[in-house]
């Protein structure tokens, strides 16, 4: 039996310059 | 009388269990303050990068896929925010590149994708991802990864950059060679003093340096190559570069000095088992020009071994070449212009830019082929000293 025959569910992904909109730190060098 | 049975370990999966709220001190703890010289040294290559996708390995089993999600935002943003910091680094961006790449196998090889998990031990196949496809993730990293590896080629410019004049064409190492220097030509002397004057010396010294970091860092072999190809290629652009715009590079010694050099390179290769990896090729248009230095320039017959040697170097910077060569001894002529002229019109019909310097900032595009790991996730350890202890081996 094989383990992982179940479909997994896509995740969607944003490209890497909106992820960096989403960033969840304070920058530090920012006033 | 008592005995001393082994305790059996306890069986675990792979995975590693952090509460939400953790999240921010995880990556702070393992990405943002982790120095690659300090305690990442004695820890096993990649690291940094199993340990996150055991992390991620658990928010993928709790069928949580805002965890996954912010999981990733934060790995892929911290990278990006120390990169930012220490970008200027070469260990910090060799060390990052390595496990942005290892991070990108993991996702790859314990996706449940048939054609990643040909090498995986039936242990390796029980700890693939079982909730989430994250094929769209593995590209933004894929992404990261590129600009990651651009980082690095700068910042190993930067460093090789100041070497290579003086190192390849203006520090002689075959005594005696050169003879008399040519009349009339000024001694060029870079701005470094003469006792920080580069040698060929420490350009081998500099590419030791670049190739034990990144093997320490447990780059990947594939990429070592891809960057040494790209050091080469600096190396021989701007050597060339320089010799098209100077006379007194432009010599028979110089030429045989070039070729000395060059052999070193080569043999540098041949130590670290990278002759395959395209680097020598990029040193071609260099090897022709020392050899156009060295060879009969007279005859019809010499202009015709010259064409079809040089057929790495563009018509311009061959004429360039034979216009600026310079006697230094008296056997050696200056080349004449109707030797140039014959030249000229056999190479009447290339097709071929007509720019004479290379361009020295372009940058070859990098693959980075799946390497998967032969590691069990369930035998990784976290060492007391990366301040993990909230993390639970599940």
């Amino acid at each position: 039996l094989r383990p992982f025959s179940r479909p997994r569910v896509l995740l969607k992904a944003p490209t890497l310059a909106e992820m960096e909109e989403m960033n969840l730190f304070e920058d530090e060098e920012s006033p | 009388r008592p005995v001393n049975i082994p305790r059996r370990e306890k069986d675990f999966q792979g995975m590693l269990e952090y509460k939400k709220e953790d999240e921010l001190k995880l990556v702070k703890n393992l990405i943002l303050e982790l120095k690659p010289r300090g305690v990442a040294v004695s820890m096993i290559p990649g690291l940094p990068a199993y340990i996150l996708f055991m992390c991620l390995r658990h928010a993928d089993y709790l069928n949580d896929d805002q965890k996954v999600r912010a999981l990733l935002t934060s790995v892929i943003n911290s990278i990006k925010k120390i990169l930012k910091k220490r970008g200027d680094d070469f260990e910090t961006v060799s060390f990052w590149l390595a496990n942005t790449c290892r991070f990108l196998h993991c996702l790859k090889q314990y996706s449940g994708d048939e054609q990643f998990m040909k090498f995986n031990s039936s242990k390796q196949n029980e700890h693939c991802l079982s909730n989430f496809d994250l094929t769209e993730y593995r590209q933004v990293l894929s992404d990261l990864a590129i600009q990651i590896y651009q980082q690095l080629i700068k910042c190993m410019e930067n460093i090789l950059q100041p070497m290579i004049v003086s190192g390849m064409l203006e520090h002689e190492t075959i005594q005696g060679v050169s003879g008399v220097k040519p009349t009339g030509l000024r001694k060029r002397t870079s701005s470094v003093a003469d006792e920080g004057t580069f040698t060929l010396d420490s350009i081998i010294r500099q590419l030791n340096s670049f190739h034990s970091i990144m093997c320490n860092h447990g780059n990947d072999p594939e990429l070592i190559k891809q960057v040494v190809k790209q050091q080469f290629y600096i190396i021989g652009a701007v050597t060339l570069n320089n010799l098209l715009l100077r006379k007194d590079m432009c010599s028979w010694s110089k030429g045989m000095q070039i070729r000395y050099n060059v052999s070193q390179l080569e043999e540098w290769l041949r130590e670290k088992n990278l002759m395959v990896c395209g680097a020598k090729e990029t040193l071609e248009p260099l090897i022709q020009a020392a050899q156009l230095l060295q060879v009969k320039k007279k005859t019809d017959e010499d202009a015709e071994a010259i064409c079809s040697m040089c057929n790495s170097m563009s018509t311009a910077q061959i004429v360039k070449v034979l216009n600026l060569y310079t006697p230094v001894n008296a056997f050696e002529e200056r080349v004449s212009v109707t030797f140039i002229r014959t030249i000229q019109n056999r190479l009447r019909d290339r097709k071929e830019s007509p720019q004479l310097l290379l361009d020295t900032k372009v940058i070859y595009p990098v693959t980075f082929p799946f390497n998967p790991s032969s590691l069990a996730l369930d035998t990784i350890q976290i060492p007391n000293s990366l301040n993990l202890a909230f993390l639970t081996r599940v």
